[in-house]
C-alpha cells in the first residue's frame, strides 16, 4: 500500500522534523507511481503532484504524525477537494418534463444506468419515463424495455427506423401526455472523434434542452479517459459524471482524470448489474481508493 | 522525442510519457526505460533515432507469443468467449462467427449469457447477420444447462464450430468465476479437450485493471487467447504489452469498429508502431 511505501521511503530520512525538498522528492515520487498505477492521466499526475509538493514544503510535521503520515494527509486532503467541492444532486427544476440525457462510450453502463436512475427517481416519488434513442445496436431498444419493465417504470415505445434526435423530441411530447418527469434519455454508445454521431447528440441536445447531460464512464478507464471526457464536454457541455463498474477492484484514477480536467461533478456511481445497485459518489472514499 | 541530439533525461521523461499515456503501465514502462538505459551505459546506443528503433522492438519481444490461433484441429471445435462486462464479448463472437461462416464452416451459437437483459435477442441478431445457427433456451437460468444441451447438439449436428457467449462478469465476483469453471466442466463432460479456445475479451480503453482481469480469468479458466476490442477509438491498447509478458498468451484478433467486418488478425507490427 501507499502509506507502507511511504513509510519505508521516510524510513530512510528518519529525524527530519521538517518537510524539505529533499526529503519530500522522494515521498512524491512514491505517491506518483501510486497515481500512475491506479489509473490516474500522466499530466494529471504531474500536475497534481507539484500542488502538493507546493502546499507541503517548509511544513512543519506535526507532531503527532510521522512524516510519511503527514504526506497522505496532505495528498488525501487535495484529492478530496479536487474530486468533490460540487454539486452533487440532479437538476429536475423546470416545467415537466425534463430530461436527463447519458451518454458515453460503448459499453461503458448507460442502458443498465438509465434503469438504475428511474428506479432512484421512482423511490424519490417522481413518475420518470425511459427513452431508448439507441436505434443501432442490436436489441438496445428491447434492453431497455426489459430493463423499465424490471424498474417499473413507462418506456417509450421507440421505433428503430426513426433517427434519433427526432425520436426524442416525440418522446418529450410523449412524457408531457402521459404526465411523466423527468425522462431519462439512454443514447447509443459513441466514439467522441465520431464526427457524425456526436453531432448527433448535440442536436439531440439542443432540441430537447435536457436539465441533466451525464457522461457514464466505466471505472476501469485508462489513460484514455482525458480525451473521451474532453471531447464529450466539448461537444455537450456536460452537467456531471457517473462512474460505473465501481464495486470491482479497479483503482479509478479515472475519476481524477476526468473531474481535473472538465471540472464537472461526479454525481452518481454504480456499484453492480442490479438496478438497485446506484450510490452517491464520495470524494474522499474515492481519494482512498485511488492512492491504493 | 527525435529531434534530440543525445539521449538524456529529457528524452527517457518523453518516453515515459508516451508509454505511459498508451497504457503500458508504471512496470513495463520502468522495465522498457531500464533496458535503454542499460544499452546507453554499455555504449551500444547513443542515438535517439536508434532508441525508438530499439523500444519497439522490445516491446514486440514483449508481444511475440507464439500460440496456436484458432485452428479448427477438433470437430467440432469449442470456443468460450468469456471477460468483464460491457468489453464487447457478444458483438465480437457475432464477428467471428461471419468470418467463419464465410470460410465455409457450419458455425452454432450459444447464448450462454442467461442473465442481462435482451442478452439472447442480441445473439440472435448476430446470428441472423452472420448465416450462423444459434441455440438459446429463453426459460432456462442456467447458462450451464444451457451449454450442455448445446455441445451435446454441435456433436449431433457435425457443427465444425461452437461460440460460446457468456454473461459479463467481474473477476473479483467469485460464485460467477465458479459459475464459468461449472460451464467448462460440462463442456468437458461432452468434450474432455474442450474448450479448445478460451477467448478472453479486453477492452483497449481499460487501464492496469486489466492485467487483475486477466490473471484472475486466466488462473480459474486457462486463457489461452485474446481479443482486444475498441482499438478504433484513440487509446491504444497498451495493457496488452505487459499482460503477454506476463502470462503469454497470444493476441488473437483487434476489433476495430460495431460492425461485422470490424474484426482482424493482430498484427503486433502494426500495434508497436501505433504505440509510437
Ligand atoms: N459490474 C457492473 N456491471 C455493470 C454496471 N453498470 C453496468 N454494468 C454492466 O455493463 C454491461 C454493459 O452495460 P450496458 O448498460 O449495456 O452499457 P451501454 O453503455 O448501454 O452499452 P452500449 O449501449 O453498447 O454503449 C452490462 O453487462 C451491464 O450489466 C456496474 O455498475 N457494475
Ligand atoms: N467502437 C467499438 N465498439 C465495439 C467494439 N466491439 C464491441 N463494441 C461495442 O461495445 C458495446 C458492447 O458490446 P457487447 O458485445 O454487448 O459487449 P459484451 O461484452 O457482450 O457486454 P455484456 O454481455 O453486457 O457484458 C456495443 O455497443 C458494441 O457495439 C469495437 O471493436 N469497437
Ligand atoms: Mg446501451
Ligand atoms: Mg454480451
Amino acid at each position: 500500500s501507499l502509506s507502507e511505501r511511504l513509510n519505508l521511503t521516510f524510513k530512510k530520512l528518519k529525524g527530519q522534523g521538517k518537510l524539505s525538498e529533499a526529503n519530500m522528492k522522494e515521498g512524491l515520487r512514491e505517491v506518483r507511481l501510486a497515481l500512475l498505477e491506479a489509473d490516474v492521466h500522466y499530466k494529471v499526475a504531474k500536475d497534481f503532484i507539484d500542488r502538493v509538493k507546493e502546499r507541503s514544503l517548509g511544513q512543519e510535521v506535526l507532531a503527532s504524525l510521522t512524516p510519511a503520515q503527514q504526506v497522505i494527509k496532505i495528498v488525501q486532503e487535495e484529492l478530496t477537494g479536487l474530486m468533490g467541492g460540487s454539486r452533487q444532486d440532479l437538476n429536475l427544476a423546470g416545467r415537466p418534463p425534463v430530461a436527463i440525457m447519458l451518454a458515453g462510450l460503448q459499453g461503458s453502463g448507460k442502458t443498465t444506468t438509465a434503469g438504475k436512475l428511474a428506479l432512484y427517481l421512482k423511490e424519490k416519488n417522481f413518475r420518470p419515463g425511459l427513452v431508448p434513442a439507441d436505434v443501432y445496436r442490436p436489441a438496445a431498444i428491447d434492453q431497455l424495455q426489459k430493463v423499465g419493465g424490471v424498474a417499473g417504470v413507462e418506456v417509450y415505445p421507440s421505433d428503430p427506423k426513426i433517427n434519433p434526435v427526432a425520436l426524442c423530441l416525440s418522446a418529450m411530447e410523449w412524457g408531457k401526455q402521459n404526465g411523466l418527469n423527468p425522462l431519462i434519455l439512454d443514447t447509443a454508445g459513441r466514439l467522441h472523434i465520431d464526427q457524425a454521431l456526436m453531432t448527433e447528440l448535440k442536436q439531440i441536445k439542443e432540441q430537447v434542452r435536457p436539465n441533466e447531460i451525464l457522461l457514464v464512464a466505466d471505472a476501469m478507464t485508462g489513460q484514455d479517459a482525458v480525451n473521451v471526457a474532453q471531447k464529450f464536454n466539448e461537444w455537450l457541455e456536460l452537467s456531471g459524471v457517473i462512474l460505473t463498474k465501481m464495486e470491482g477492484d479497479a483503482r479509478g484514477g479515472a475519476a481524477l482524470s476526468i473531474k481535473s480536467v472538465i471540472q464537472k461533478p461526479i454525481k452518481f456511481i454504480g456499484v453492480g448489474e442490479k438496478l438497485e445497485a446506484l450510490e452517491p459518489f464520495h470524494p474522499d472514499r474515492m481519494a482512498s481508493r485511488i492512492l491504493g | 522525442v527525435l529531434g534530440k541530439k543525445e539521449i538524456d533525461e529529457d528524452l527517457l521523461e518523453e518516453l515515459e510519457e508516451i508509454l505511459i499515456t498508451s497504457d503500458l503501465g508504471v512496470m513495463t514502462t520502468q522495465a522498457l526505460i531500464d533496458s535503454v538505459q542499460q544499452k546507453v551505459k554499455r555504449k551500444e546506443l547513443d542515438n535517439p533515432e536508434r532508441l525508438k528503433e530499439f523500444l519497439q522492438q522490445e516491446i514486440h519481444r514483449f508481444l511475440d507469443v507464439p500460440g496456436k490461433l484458432i485452428d479448427f484441429s477438433q470437430k467440432p471445435f469449442i470456443i468460450l468467449v468469456i471477460g468483464v462486462n460491457g468489453v464487447g464479448k457478444t458483438t465480437t463472437i457475432g464477428k467471428l462467427a461471419g468470418r467463419f461462416q464465410r470460410e465455409g464452416k457450419k458455425v452454432l451459437m450459444v447464448a450462454g449469457d442467461t442473465f442481462r437483459a435482451a442478452a439472447g435477442e442480441q445473439l440472435e441478431i448476430w446470428a441472423e447477420r452472420s448465416g450462423a445457427e444459434i441455440i438459446r433456451q429463453k426459460e432456462v437460468s442456467d447458462p450451464s444447462a444451457v451449454v450442455f444441451d448445446a455441445v451435446k447438439a454441435a456433436k449431433a449436428r457435425e457443427m465444425d464450430i461452437v461460440l460460446i457467449d457468456t454473461a459479463g462478469r467481474l473477476h473479483t465476483r467469485v460464485n460467477l468465476m465458479e459459475e464459468l469453471k461449472k460451464i467448462r466442466r460440462v463442456i468437458q463432460k461432452e468434450i474432455p479437450d474442450g474448450p479448445h479456445k478460451t477467448l478472453l475479451i479486453l477492452d483497449a480503453t481499460m487501464g492496469q485493471n486489466a492485467i487483475s482481469q486477466a490473471r484472475i480469468f486466466h488462473e480459474a479458466m486457462e486463457i489461452n487467447g485474446i481479443i482486444l476490442t475498441k482499438l478504433d477509438g484513440t487509446a491504444k491498447g497498451g495493457i496488452i504489452v505487459g499482460i503477454c509478458n506476463e502470462l503469454k498468451i497470444p493476441i488473437e484478433y483487434i476489433g476495430i469498429g460495431e460492425k461485422a467486418d470490424d474484426l482482424q488478425p493482430f498484427n503486433p507490427d502494426e500495434f508497436v508502431r501505433a504505440l509510437f
